[in-house]
């Protein structure tokens, strides 16, 4: 995972933001190993999900990313399967 | 915009729904309002038209449930996510489930139904998310008067897309239409369409009040209803809609917080619940602070942007804290020193966008009050398509 700023509830954001990107950007949780990659697929579709919004494209957890996660929505993703 | 992988889309322009169920949250009738509603958006500005049907399976099914509800997306409770919709197809295509843990309205508190539907309705026709901030596709909920709501560009290019305009676009302004007789004898039903009388231009009204994103404008036994997004005006009996009331309300406004309406003629007042009068109604103006030299209150509007209730009477206003349920201590004022220009008196007056339409005789003043201005001046019955 990428870093983030430590917080208390670190964990349980961390647990929203994999929760939210299953949903909406398909992130999957595979089983399969995760390798050595530049970027980690949380970060890259937590990219993906910044873009979508015009938030900043940090591919990190950033207040504003978690913000938009905690708005009530649609639970339709936004990225066609 | 952005259509589903594949452009699925329906292959007929007639299109049948059916509500499975309702939310306890809303009555009924307003729950069928804002669903048809909800689909008036999209057949405004396509060829398609929507039937409701009530047995059989409809093309788009309607359905409130909680939690696991019968297809692989359960629900996640309160807030979060708050409705979903397939795409056009078979079976469970084209169907609109809302979470039943959420709180439905037809106002501002909770979420507004009508404009979640919108949305919905939208993937069932074929629209996925756009990215678009200010489009009704976006994913995330921001509420919006239902009143002033006209379907985004980017949603209208998003749907023509996929089945071409309307062949019949809809006028941007209200239209008269030809009157007709009043049979009805039910609540819901006695209304008949704009009554021309009503553009006559000595018209006074009695009072004015927004409901739930209409408005309505009292006048002696009866009231037009005004709802922006069907551009029509309707004229209801007091006495069919509130058997309890009395004809000739002198003046009446909305607290959209509370969701609830308030009627008043002479020292009376009701209040009201979309269209249900509340218990341990009428009260007496005096318990909201008037001296007993008021003898009835001419109109009265409530400012969201303050909290507080503006009540007309005579040539001075009062102004109530609806937070701390009290008179604020410089009441009463004169009208004409905190509102210049538009006269001594106030027939009725609302609020609409943040500006404020007094209606004083035959003349009607649109006041700014932060720059405390008049304006425009408009025709009394400017509202109602005349």
């Amino acid at each position: 995972f990428p870093a983030v700023p430590a917080t208390e509830d670190r964990g349980e954001n961390e647990q929203l933001a994999e929760e939210y990107l299953k949903k909406f950007y398909n992130l999957n949780e595979d089983g399969t190993p995760i390798t050595r990659k530049k970027h980690s697929p949380f970060s890259e579709k937590l990219q993906e999900m910044q873009a979508f919004f015009g938030l900043e494209v940090t591919g990190k957890l950033d207040s504003n990313t978690l913000e938009m996660m905690h708005k009530p929505r649609c639970g339709v993703a936004d990225v066609a399967e | 915009y952005s259509h589903f992988g594949g452009r699925p889309t329906w292959r007929t322009t007639s299109l049948t729904y059916r509500i499975l169920g309702y939310t306890p949250d809303m009555a009924e009738a307003d729950v069928d309002t804002a669903i048809r509603r909800a689909f008036k958006v999209w057949s405004d500005v396509t060829p398609l038209t929507f039937s409701r049907i009530y047995e059989g399976t409809a093309d788009i099914q309607i359905s409130f449930g909680a939690g696991v509800h019968g297809d692989f997306y359960p629900f996640d409770g309160p807030h979060g996510t708050l409705a979903h919709a397939f795409a056009p197809g078979n079976s469970i295509g084209g169907d609109a489930h809302f979470d039943e843990d959420e709180t439905w309205t037809a106002g501002s508190a909770g979420y507004n139904l009508f404009l979640v539907a919108a949305h919905e309705f939208g993937h069932s026709l074929g629209l996925s998310h756009s990215g678009d901030r200010s489009a009704l596709m976006y994913p995330t909920y921001s509420y919006i008067d239902p009143a002033r709501f006209r379907l985004p560009q980017d949603d209208v290019d998003g749907i023509q897309a996929l089945y071409g305009a309307s062949p019949n676009p809809v006028p941007t302004t209200p239209q008269a239409t030809t009157p007709t007789t009043t049979v009805s004898t039910t609540t819901t039903t006695t209304s008949s369409p704009i009554n021309p009388s009503i553009c006559d231009p000595t018209l006074v009204f009695d009072a004015i009040t927004t409901l739930r994103g209409e408005i309505l404008f009292f006048k002696d036994s009866s009231f037009w209803r005004r709802v922006p997004t069907i551009k029509e005006v309707y004229n209801y009996p007091i006495s069919t809609s509130w058997p309890s009331l009395p004809s000739g309300i002198q003046a009446a406004y909305e607290n959209p917080e509370t969701d609830q309406i308030f009627l008043f003629k002479g020292s009376k007042y009701w209040a009201l619940q979309g269209f249900d009068i509340l218990p341990n109604y009428p009260k007496n103006i005096d318990k909201l602070g008037f001296p007993r030299t008021v003898k009835h209150i001419n109109a009265a509007v409530y400012l969201q942007s303050t909290q507080k209730t503006y009540f007309f009477a005579g040539e001075q206003y009062w102004s109530y804290d609806e937070a701390r349920k009290t008179m604020d201590k410089e009441s009463p004022r004169r009208i004409e020193d905190d509102f210049p220009g538009i006269g001594k008196k106030v027939h009725a007056v609302f609020e609409d966008n943040g500006l404020l339409y007094f209606f004083s005789g035959h003349k009607q003043f649109e006041f700014n009050m932060k720059s405390k201005k008049v304006t425009r001046t408009l025709k009394n019955t400017s509202w109602l398509g005349c």
